[in-house]
């Protein structure tokens, strides 16, 4: 007779969800905003529809992300498996306050880009930063040399609006960088990880930065290609991040524990063998294994 | 012992309305067996795909089905699991359901979203598609 009730009220509650709107299977009962506990991609499916309107992408960045998950994952979505990098998340930040177009002195090379604001709230308290770079983005006409030596110089300020009482002086770094053509993306990567990592792991989320790279260029290049103009977009900021919750996957971990031999059913726990040799020595015996 | 045996070769094999086809039936294994089942989703269809980049298919995939008796080396399941199909069949308690056909093992998934704030993401879940199922 309870099961029976217990069948009805699950086959009512059937019904009533078949008729909701998807998103709405993610509330919890009783009614009450459950996107807060929801792990980040519900979170995502949860206020897609109904929550606030999206900003358009910047369709450079889209494209490289595009690309960047043909790299990383099957059509149907599968995370490939040949893949040896740590990180299963990676974010494109555009810059949200640029004073102007940058561009590039044809005579010295030196890519010349101010200030760039990017916030960062995306980046949840979970996803620990592992790697960060600027990616500049040539358009088609551009030819840069691809043996060119590039220096860049990044420096990075406190907002105006930030909330630290002593406007800080701002720092200055400089990166011996060798940018990573890739002439089928042309895009430019300046790796900019020591210089953020600090700031993401204390949770700034708002970056000022401005870079200024002077790249030598390979004097063997024709000379038609040193006088074309070269017109930069600012640079977007690429987080490469752990995301550290139980939702995300964690290849790497699980290949791990895969190598790890299986323990044979008479040696698990220390019970198994009293003495503290005898795992010495079952551990090296492993070990030699 | 002559007698006895040819007197047991007398004996008809069995009855003669016996259904040799009825008789092996119930070695088949059940047509709808528990097994992995394809749901092919778009997120066009649900509308997201406006913010759901890639991947543009997405294949959850399902368990349905019957839990044969012989769960134990068809699907792995623990003796508990024939035990509770014991008690199902024998009916020892009507609130006792029949073994359920669930997944028992998952794949990850890679998604490329649009962030509200105009930011793109490149993020992989795990356990978002279902690859084994077993009976529990």
């Amino acid at each position: 007779s309870q099961a029976s009730r217990g069948e009805a009220q699950i086959a009512a509650s059937a019904e009533l969800e078949s008729e909701a709107e998807p998103w709405s299977l993610l509330q919890l009962p009783g009614g009450r905003d459950g996107s807060s506990l929801l792990s980040p991609f519900f979170k995502v499916l949860y206020d897609g529809p109904g929550g606030a309107p999206r900003l358009q992408p910047d369709s450079v960045a889209l494209r490289y992300m595009k690309r960047l998950y043909k790299a990383y994952a099957t059509k149907e979505g599968i995370p490939k498996s040949n893949r040896s990098h740590l990180y299963n998340t990676v974010r494109l930040f555009t810059p949200s306050v640029q004073h102007k177009q940058a561009s590039v002195d044809q005579v010295t090379g030196a890519m010349r880009s101010v200030g760039l604001l990017f916030n960062l709230d995306r980046v949840t308290a979970v996803e620990h930063l592992l790697k960060s770079v600027l990616l500049y983005t040539f358009n088609d006409s551009v030819s840069l040399p691809s043996a060119a030596q590039c220096v860049c110089h990044l420096v990075l300020k406190e907002p105006e609006s930030s909330s630290t009482t002593l406007p800080r002086a701002p720092h200055s770094f400089s990166f011996e960088s060798q940018p990573v053509f890739r002439k089928k993306y042309k895009w430019v990567e300046v790796d900019v990880t020591t210089l953020l990592q600090p700031l993401v792991a204390s949770d700034k989320r708002s970056i000022h930065v401005s870079v200024n790279c002077t790249c030598v260029k390979d004097q063997l290049q024709a000379p038609s290609a040193r006088d074309s103009p070269c017109s930069l977009v600012p640079p977007s900021l690429l987080l490469y991040l752990n995301d550290t919750s139980t939702h995300a996957y964690h290849g790497w971990y699980s290949l791990h524990h895969k190598r790890s031999p299986p323990q044979a059913p008479g040696r698990r726990g220390l019970s198994a063998c009293p003495t503290g040799e005898e795992t010495a020595k079952g551990a090296r015996s492993r070990h030699r294994r | 012992g002559k007698e006895a045996v040819s007197s047991e070769l007398q004996k008809p094999l069995a009855p003669a309305s016996f259904n040799l086809s009825e008789y092996f039936r119930q070695f088949l294994f059940p047509q709808n067996e528990c097994e992995l089942h394809d749901f092919r989703l778009s997120f066009s269809q649900l509308k997201w795909d406006s913010w759901i980049v890639a991947p543009h298919r997405y294949n959850p995939r399902y368990c349905k089905g019957d839990c044969p008796r012989a769960v134990g080396h068809r699907y792995g399941s623990p003796v508990h699991t024939m035990v509770q199909n014991i008690i199902y069949e024998k009916q020892l308690d009507d609130s006792v359901p029949r073994p359920s056909c669930v997944p028992a093992k998952y794949s990850p998934l890679s998604v490329l979203t649009v962030e509200p704030d105009g930011s793109i993401a490149y993020k992989e879940y795990e356990d978002m598609i279902a690859t084994k199922c077993t009976c529990r």
